[in-house]
């Protein structure tokens, strides 16, 4: 999952 | 309700208008399009009713598995009122010479397939924005950790579109198993797509962002 990190980055972000 | 608010506005392409048209050009601004795409998609998934409840590790299997369904299916929705043509935006409207300089055609024919089964059904903005949720809850990712809860967001989606058909459009008792009949071909067309894309990457010749590309990655 480390390769996935933008997909990661804008689930995690609260938009 | 909810799936209308959440749809997202559509975006544009911009094409450089000081880079003369070759297949590069348009790949390059179809590529750059898709990345935007894929930005404003996540954020309408966290809309899903239901999807942010999955994990995170099941948020990003079912997007890694859907994303180009998704992205297709909004191309093909934006392309109803026109003949043959695909509008990938509103400013990027390809037609069949287009696809062949951009080398495309067969993608875009496929592309052009669901287009005209869509319009057959006359397809309304409700039923588009279900199926669109359905098909990323059903992307058939191998990862899912919670089955259960997956198949309950399945099904959640899919009641949603046999209630409005229901209501909706008594005149035909199968119109959502028609509907529902009509993703094989997404499925099909999006797989063509990935591996398309996946072929231009290794060429070396288009430059693509980070976010399609992690995502052409996962699909590969």
């Amino acid at each position: 999952k480390e390769k996935h990190k933008i997909l990661h980055r804008l689930l995690q972000n609260s938009t | 309700s909810l799936l209308l608010v959440a749809e997202p506005e559509s975006i544009f392409a911009m094409p450089d208008p000081t880079v003369p048209d070759s297949d590069i050009k348009a790949l390059t601004t179809l590529c750059d399009l898709a990345d935007r795409e894929l930005v404003v998609n996540i954020g309408w998934a966290k809309h899903i009713p239901g999807f942010p409840l999955l994990s995170l590790a099941d948020q990003m299997s079912l997007l890694q598995s859907g994303w180009m369904e998704i992205l297709i299916l909004r191309v093909v929705f934006r392309s109803l009122a026109l003949e043959d043509k695909l509008v990938y935006a509103e400013d990027y409207i390809m037609d069949e010479e287009q696809s062949k300089l951009a080398g495309v055609l067969d993608l875009n024919n496929t592309i052009l397939q669901l287009v005209k089964k869509y319009k057959a059904m006359r397809i309304d903005k409700e039923e588009f924005v279900v199926l669109k949720a359905i098909s990323l809850a059903n992307s058939d990712s191998m990862q899912i950790e919670d089955v259960d809860a997956v198949q309950s967001l399945q099904d959640v989606l899919h009641g949603a579109l046999q209630d409005y058909e229901s209501a909706q459009h008594t005149e035909d008792p199968r119109r959502a198993g028609k509907l529902i009949m009509t993703l094989p071909l997404l499925r099909q067309t999006a797989a063509r797509a990935v591996q398309h894309f996946c072929s231009i990457k290794q060429d070396g010749r288009v430059p693509m962002h980070k976010l399609f590309l992690e995502l052409l990655e996962a699909r590969a």
